[in-house]
């Protein structure tokens, strides 16, 4: 998880796709 | 008597429709002069964001996250490139050629091939004649890339049979979406999914151009790229 730190903050954030 | 109402896509399908992401636009600097290195970096610049955004959209794939986030992870890590890629297909579906990376970043060959793009070209190509020739339908196109992220054969998947459950449901909102909407091409399923193995290699062929790239300091990452990118290495 320490490698890949973006991914996994952005699994866990709840933006919606069209939001983005 | 009227014919029965076609039924209502599938929810699967209905899903991934609904929460398609609109397509991004191509930020090229309007200071810099045009030239190879510009369109790499507003590629690499574009796909990122495409990143981003294929990241927010997996989470909203039904399935996706009942899966542990140690699982949407490894599939998200295996599977990335992949369905970054299916999306430039499907825009390039229009074009007899090049690759439409934005409505505002069309490629032909030899610009791909100035950029250092060729290996990625003509496997893209291949895979887009592919399904011009099968005329893909949106729906197909949307749960294929679903699919190529659900069967990324990740290295360090945690719980296997949940993501075998998710895979099966995607299969089962493609097998009822051909009964319902193509009826008479009983093969069908099976030649979209004959069409994946292309994809895995234009993807793992894709890695390798932008990882060298990099390792070559011809053009510069985003963070989030550069850490997709090393876990493909």
């Amino acid at each position: 998880k320490e490698k890949h730190k973006i991914l996994h903050r952005l699994l866990q954030n709840s933006t919606s796709p069209v939001d983005l | 008597y009227t014919h029965p109402v076609k039924s209502i896509r599938n929810k699967v399908i209905s899903q991934l429709l609904s929460s398609e992401p609109a397509p991004l636009r191509a930020s090229p600097d309007p200071v810099t002069p045009d030239s190879d290195l510009k369109t790499l970096m507003t590629l690499c610049d574009l796909l990122n964001r495409e990143l981003l955004v294929m990241i927010s959209w997996a989470k909203h794939i039904p399935g996706f996250s009942s899966l542990s986030l140690v699982d949407q992870m490894a599939l998200l890590q295996s599977g990335w490139m992949e369905a970054l890629l299916l999306c430039v297909v499907w825009r390039s579906l229009a074009s007899t050629q090049g690759l439409e990376f934005a409505e505002n970043l069309h490629l032909n060959e030899p610009q791909c091939k100035n950029a250092g793009l060729l290996e990625l070209y003509t496997p893209l190509r291949l895979l887009i004649d592919k399904y011009q020739q099968l005329n893909i339908s949106h729906e197909e196109a949307v749960t294929l890339r679903a699919m190529a992220l659900a069967n990324s054969d990740a290295e360090h998947v945690e719980n296997g049979d949940s993501v075998l459950r998710f895979q099966d449901g995607l299969h089962e909102a493609l097998q009822d979406y051909e009964v319902n909407e193509r009826a008479a091409e009983t093969h069908r399923v099976g030649r979209l999914l004959m069409t994946l193995p292309l994809l895995r290699q234009s993807s793992h062929r894709a890695v390798q151009c932008f990882r060298r790239l990099h390792i070559q300091h011809l053009v510069p990452m985003h963070k989030l790229f550069l850490e997709m990118l090393d876990t493909k290495i």
